[in-house]
């Protein structure tokens, strides 16, 4: 279960802001996955107490309310990201980012397939760019094979849908990479180009670790 | 039974937050940090081993216009029930009161009736309307809530309130379950020439992948 509470002393009518929660929740708290269950608890409850002295804001598009929506979005990513940095058993943290895509919703759901797959290989310290390719096709989003870029950290993986040659230098390379994200609790980050689309989006996860069964065998109900 | 707030903090480390680049500073307060709001965590002997803190209360002195996201899962706890009934039928609200240990969930009618008599409990202290409260719940599904624990440490949590940094602090402890760190965080930005602040804290770290709506 994840649980939010989020506050503000901005002024903002109530239609606005709740519309302005839910894009953030999209943003963050949604796109972030440990296990792949969805509990039966997840909540962020949001509350603005208007006592800053901003006027009233009565608009998502107005300058004001384009700015506090960043405000939102940059807290409640702050947030989601340590749930996936803190996730059960994890040592690092997953960061994939999708552009190409045809919106950022397309992006984002790209996304979160591609962190929601066992990528058991994380923890394996093996830079497995097929699975990763994999995750990305079956998100349910359609895009043409020949356009996938993948590249973990700074290494690219796949370019124009073909893997590169890949010595042995290469590997090691991309595994140390991963290696040392695992050893200091960082962030392995994967970007992956879908297309030549405007759609941009982020997703969250960690890696899957023997850890994670042992703390769940023994968390029972 | 109940510990107060400054030992809170001493029980897991804080997260380290990776935020988005932006025109925004980070500030101590998590969610106290924003005008008018006072938290607090406290042990409330909820949990079911240890004495980590499992109670937490987010207020506001004012009333806060109120928004929510919730689990989009048919089996649905009794708290995210009554939230979306009081969103429903008003735009604020004026505190946040959040249990760690069960999650009161599959827990049927005598679950949904326990929380609403710690409301109603909570609404006396505070001297709030019942519907000016929302609930959050976190822990082992299928177990109801010890009430009795519950409303007995009510009194020490409403007098340990403070707007303080270690009074956020220890609330983003106390709603925390399997984490290995707390969460909480806070900004500080121009927007429209005013100095506003947002501010925050989560908990999370197994049966995460939300879909709320």
């Amino acid at each position: 279960t994840m649980l939010g509470v989020i506050t503000t002393d901005a002024r903002v009518t109530s239609d606005v802001w709740r519309k302005m929660v839910q894009v953030a929740v999209n943003r963050s708290f949604n796109q972030i996955t440990v296990d792949g269950d969805t509990s039966t608890n997840d909540t962020v409850i949001a509350l603005a107490s208007g006592l800053s002295g901003l006027d009233c804001i009565s608009s998502l598009d107005s300058d004001e309310g384009i700015k506090l929506q960043a405000c939102l979005d940059a807290v409640m990513q702050g947030l989601a990201k340590s749930i996936a940095w803190d996730g059960e058993g994890a040592t690092c943290l997953v960061e994939v980012s999708v552009s190409g895509a045809n919106s950022e919703a397309e992006a984002a759901k790209v996304a979160r397939s591609v962190a929601s797959s066992s990528l058991a290989a994380i923890y394996g310290r093996d830079p497995n760019w097929g699975r990763i390719a994999a995750a990305a096709g079956y998100s349910g989003v359609s895009f043409h094979q020949d356009l996938l870029r993948v590249e973990l950290g700074d290494i690219l993986l796949m370019d124009g849908g073909e893997p590169q040659s890949f010595d042995r230098r290469g590997r090691d390379a991309a595994s140390s990479y991963l290696r040392k994200a695992g050893e200091s609790h960082d962030t392995v980050r994967i970007q992956i180009s879908v297309g030549n689309g405007p759609g941009r989006g982020q997703a969250w996860g960690c890696d899957l670790s023997y850890d994670y069964v042992k703390i769940n065998a023994e968390y029972t109900t | 039974v109940s510990t107060t707030e400054n030992h809170a903090s001493s029980h897991i480390p804080a997260a380290p937050i990776f935020l988005p680049e932006g025109p925004w500073n980070q500030i101590p307060g998590g969610v106290a940090a924003a005008e008018g709001f006072k938290a607090t965590g406290i042990y409330g002997g909820l949990r079911a081993k240890g004495e980590k803190p499992d109670l937490a209360l987010v207020t506001c002195d004012v009333d806060a216009v109120s928004a929510g996201s919730f689990t989009t899962n048919v089996v649905a706890a009794a708290p995210v029930l009554y939230c979306k009934r009081i969103l429903d039928i008003s735009n604020t609200a004026r505190a946040v009161l959040t249990n760690a240990g069960q999650a009161n969930a599959a827990t049927g009618k005598e679950g949904y009736q326990d929380m609403i008599e710690c409301v109603e409990s909570l609404a006396k202290l505070l001297k709030m309307k019942p519907e000016e409260i929302l609930v959050e719940s976190t822990g082992v599904i299928g177990q109801r809530i010890k009430k009795g624990a519950l409303l007995k440490s009510l009194p020490t949590l409403v007098n340990s309130l403070s707007s303080s940094v270690e009074g956020a602090d220890s609330a983003a402890v106390a709603i925390t379950t399997t984490d290995l760190v707390s969460k909480s965080v806070a900004i500080e930005s121009l927007v429209g020439g005013t100095k506003v602040r947002v501010g925050g804290m989560a908990k999370g770290s197994g049966m995460i992948h939300p879909n709320m709506a």
